[in-house]
């Protein structure tokens, strides 16, 4: 699922 | 959004406030290695591809524009700044980081969660950033006496990473899904690469003494 890839730290 | 990574991107904006205050301050870059902040230059520009097209938060978007402009910023003042570039130590940063971006990009094209675009060039910057600040430590050690405001840039530049290292911890324990091993292990590598620094730092600090690298 796509969320593991959602990079969401800087 | 946790404590640790608040605590770890204030920590990062403090390093690039105290580098930038440092030569605007001075109209010097004595001290600090070109090819690290070029490295870094890369490192934001290849991780945040996404800037247009991944939102996430208005503060995510504006540390990313913040990081990526402060960084060509600082490389612009270096190679062109009239007076700045004076004060560049050319001769004592002679660190070969070309090799750093290419194993770095080797290692992304093998070392990678998904075998995309944006996901190798994720990977490649958080490799390179895990190395990126080597060519400063060599100039440190090279250059012998560090002025202030340069080591507490690399100070907090070290720290950061430390926390955000308890950030991983904190959303491993907090969010069943989270295991991004290849930002474990290159914060590990990154943080350990300034072990040596932050010992000659607290002992100059404890000592109050002149911070000095042995050569």
């Amino acid at each position: 699922n796509d969320d593991d890839h959602y990079h969401d730290e800087l | 959004m946790n404590i640790f990574r608040l605590a770890g991107d204030l920590t990062h904006l403090i390093s690039i406030l105290v580098l930038l205050l440092k030569i605007y301050a001075t109209k010097s870059c004595s001290g600090i290695s070109l090819k690290t902040q070029e490295l870094y230059a890369l490192v934001f520009l290849a991780r945040y591809l996404d800037l247009f097209t991944d939102f996430v938060s208005v503060y995510n978007t504006v540390m990313k524009l913040v990081f990526i402009g402060s960084s060509l910023a600082i490389v612009w003042c270096m190679r062109m700044h009239r007076i700045v570039k004076r004060s560049y130590n050319r001769e004592l940063d002679t660190f070969r980081h070309y090799f750093l971006v290419a194993g770095s990009f080797v290692l992304a094209l093998v070392v990678h969660e998904k075998f995309t675009l944006q996901e190798i060039f994720w990977a490649f910057s958080i490799y390179l950033e895990a190395v990126a600040i080597l060519p400063q430590l060599v100039l440190l050690q090279r250059s012998g006496n560090v002025d202030n405001l340069t080591g507490q840039y690399v100070f907090f530049l070290g720290a950061y990473r430390a926390f955000y290292i308890l950030n991983w911890i904190y959303r491993y324990f907090t969010e069943q899904r989270f295991g991004r091993w290849i930002s474990w292990i290159s914060g590990l590598v990154q943080t350990a690469l300034y072990a040596d620094f932050f010992y000659y730092y607290f002992m100059s600090w404890k000592n109050n003494a002149k911070l000095q690298l042995p050569a």
